[in-house]
């Protein structure tokens, strides 16, 4: 307000409007810091593709309320092998919440090309850390799919590991199943669509382990 | 809770609106847009102390119990607030994952005499 006017509160001098708006800012970067627990802003180097993002932002629209005390996350994949679009791909994840966090939920989001008829029987497993190369990964889940589009694929939230530098592998294999039920040999001809808007992703929620929680664990 | 205007002198929530893009941080905090940073101001004289902005019942016991020990305290009551909501978040953390959590206490929404 103006020149003349004291401080209503301690009765000092008012602080002008431009510094008065210069302090408010700045306390509301440390109040924002402080309520997520970061000590700056992050550095996005690598910001998933727009259309992958506004998918995100419209599956976790703010209002719906959070867990309660937990977090929402959705990771998007990058594919670690050439051929990105068939079944054999090998999903990565940057998941460094992991290590700090316990997780209660998790599913895998795929979106399938329309295929030849017939059901896709599709296997998910997770390259434990710190195996060595070459040894099958684990199996997480089996799941069969018989339409295109999307599919939110259930984890078992015990089995999701992440590696000391918080990446997540997935190994995806799936085949086409025959009459019989059984999967058909040959190289897989079903696709996943890993374009940007298509990207696969991990839905999780997860929340802070509560103190003393890793007493149990270690018991 | 009476929200400050210019001339206001007692305990009041002065409203602050804060956009994501004056703080430049637009690229990393997706939703909302922005959000109120109120804070209370105003000074609290003793017939006020206690008041909390929102319910009276306090303010009386108080009250009573100034009338009762000492006409004039020598203590001050504050200005603070007596009512908070969280604040939900969707952000982009390090990695590039989408984040939605719940900050607790991040809105003031009523303010009062301590």
């Amino acid at each position: 307000e103006g020149a003349g006017s004291a401080c209503p509160s301690c009765g000092g001098p008012a602080l002008a409007l431009q510094a008065e708006r210069a302090l408010v800012l700045e306390l509301a970067k440390q109040q924002i810091l402080k309520g997520l627990h970061l000590t700056s802003r992050p550095r996005i180097t690598h910001p998933p593709p727009q259309a992958a993002l506004s998918r995100a932002v419209l599956r976790l629209q703010p209002g719906t309320v959070a867990p309660r005390k937990g977090e929402e996350v959705i990771s998007f994949a990058t594919t670690t092998d050439s051929s990105t679009s068939t079944c054999s791909s090998m999903l990565t994840f940057q998941l460094s919440t992991l290590q700090s966090h316990h997780l209660y939920h998790a599913r895998l989001w795929l979106h399938v090309l329309p295929t030849p008829p017939g059901t896709l029987h599709l296997r998910i497993f997770q390259r434990s850390p710190g195996r060595r190369h070459g040894r099958l990964p684990a199996l997480l889940a089996e799941h069969q799919i018989n339409a295109p589009g999307w599919h939110a694929l259930i984890l078992p939230s015990g089995g999701l590991r992440g590696e000391e530098s918080g990446t997540v592998k997935l190994q995806l294999d799936c085949r086409p199943l025959k009459d019989n039920g059984t999967a058909a040999a040959g190289p897989p001809r079903q696709r996943l669509d890993t374009a940007a808007y298509h990207r696969p992703f991990l839905e999780l929620k997860i929340r802070p382990y509560e103190p003393g929680a890793g007493r149990t664990r270690r018991r | 809770t009476p929200i400050c205007e210019p001339e206001t002198l007692l305990c009041c929530r002065r409203d602050y609106y804060v956009d994501f893009q004056e703080l430049g941080w637009r690229d990393w905090i997706l939703q909302p847009e922005g959000y109120q940073l109120n804070y209370c101001s105003g000074q609290c004289p003793p017939h006020l102390a206690g008041s909390p902005g929102i319910a009276a019942s306090f303010h009386s016991t108080v009250f009573n119990l100034l009338k009762a020990n000492n006409p004039s305290p020598a203590g001050t009551s504050c200005c603070v607030p007596t009512a908070r909501r969280p604040l939900s978040l969707l952000y982009l953390d390090g990695n590039g994952n989408v984040v939605k959590t719940d900050v607790p206490d991040m809105v003031v929404e009523a303010c009062g005499c301590s």
